[in-house]
């Protein structure tokens, strides 16, 4: 598809302007709600004080994202789609002006959707993939194209566990989904609520 | 945009053939995980002895979720997309042929997705939109799009709300929400849980 393969270029040249910007760039994905915004908020909160960080949060309408990372005293870019269902690497580019002096690490928050943005690069370091133990135990199996481009898996909300009854049998067969998948992946479970499996994350990103 | 003109006109010809064939069908959509086959799921188990059904479940993998309709005893068919973020008017005629002789109602579930569809109408008498609390109180403002063109908006998963510190006050605005953006919506609140809000659903969609 053609649009795909010019996207891949320009996401190629996103990849080398944040190089030569000193910049460390991590996209996160996943469905409505499963928590982008909330694991992205435990983790500038931790890392504010080593990085200079800038998020750039995509959505069809609102900056109710960008606004709760600003409440971190942490530089936040909204851009609102309207319509598009995904962030490409052509509507990313009119942000990085932006960029404060010195930003040397970022993340893209992309809109809630776990299958259109999938096809549509960014040029970051690492792809991570969010989704909740609420979603239900099958949700890796129901969108199987979500998890062959990506780096990492964040399965978040286990504070819910017992109250879902998701067992650790269930959470066991949703990481051998994953890495069935590709098993290149790297998975780790969080709470944002309980701040569980941030510190796990922030090493798996090495920052 | 010629596809989705050309798409609204055979949506226009599945209506038609509908009625032709005294079917009532009910197109249920909303995002990953929100619960559009636990709360199908509930009314059928209600209205099996009243009708007979037949439930169209669209995934792009997988049949899960048509045999977890089937366990009910009701007749369910599965449509995998592979990649395709949304079911359209054209992709779901080919199941009309299976629909059991004398099938009076049908529900068809759309992808998780709470974007991609709202364009692709299927021809049925109402649209449902199914989305649950544990998103967080804001997804109707960050998808206003998805709540013009629906008929019925379900939210789902009201068991959770204590555990989930979502008050009587976050209920309420959702639901204003929801009406400040199309006035004619009728909103109900469910648990597929406990089942609370499944008959007043019924209700609602006059079955
Ligand atoms: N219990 C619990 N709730 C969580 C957790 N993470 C997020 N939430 C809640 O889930 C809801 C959605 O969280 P967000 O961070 O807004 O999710 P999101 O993926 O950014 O949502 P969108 O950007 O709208 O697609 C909010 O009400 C959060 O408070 C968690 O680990 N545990
Ligand atoms: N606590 C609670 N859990 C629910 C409720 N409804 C659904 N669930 C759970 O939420 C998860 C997802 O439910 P599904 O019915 O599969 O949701 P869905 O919208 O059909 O999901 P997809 O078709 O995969 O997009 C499952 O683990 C359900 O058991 C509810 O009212 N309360
Ligand atoms: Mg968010
Ligand atoms: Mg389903």
């Amino acid at each position: 598809e053609d649009l795909i393969k010019a996207n891949t270029e320009l996401a190629n040249e996103n990849a080398d302007y944040f190089k030569k910007r000193g910049m460390r760039v991590f996209e996160v994905l996943g469905n409505i709600g499963s928590g982008k915004t909330s694991v992205i908020e435990c983790v500038v909160a931790k890392l504010k004080d080593k990085y200079k960080i800038v998020v750039v949060n995509g959505d069809l309408a609102t900056s109710i994202d960008a606004d709760r990372i600003k409440k971190h005293n942490v530089s936040a870019i909204q851009i609102n789609t309207g319509k598009e269902c995904h962030l490409d690497a052509l509507t990313i580019k009119p942000v990085f002006d932006q960029f404060p002096e010195g930003t040397n690490l970022c993340f893209i928050e992309n809109i809630g959707n776990l299958i259109c943005p999938m096809d549509f690069r960014l040029g970051a370091e690492k792809r991570i993939v969010v989704f909740s133990i609420s979603n239900g135990p099958y949700i890796v199996r129901k969108h199987p194209i979500s998890f062959l481009e990506t780096d990492v898996v964040i399965i978040n909300k286990v504070d819910l566990a017992e109250y879902l009854e998701f067992s650790e049998e269930d959470k066991k067969k949703l990481e051998e989904d994953c890495k069935k998948i590709n098993p290149k992946l790297q998975v780790v479970f969080t709470s944002a609520k309980t701040k569980e499996g941030i510190d796990d994350l922030i090493k798996i990103l090495k920052l």
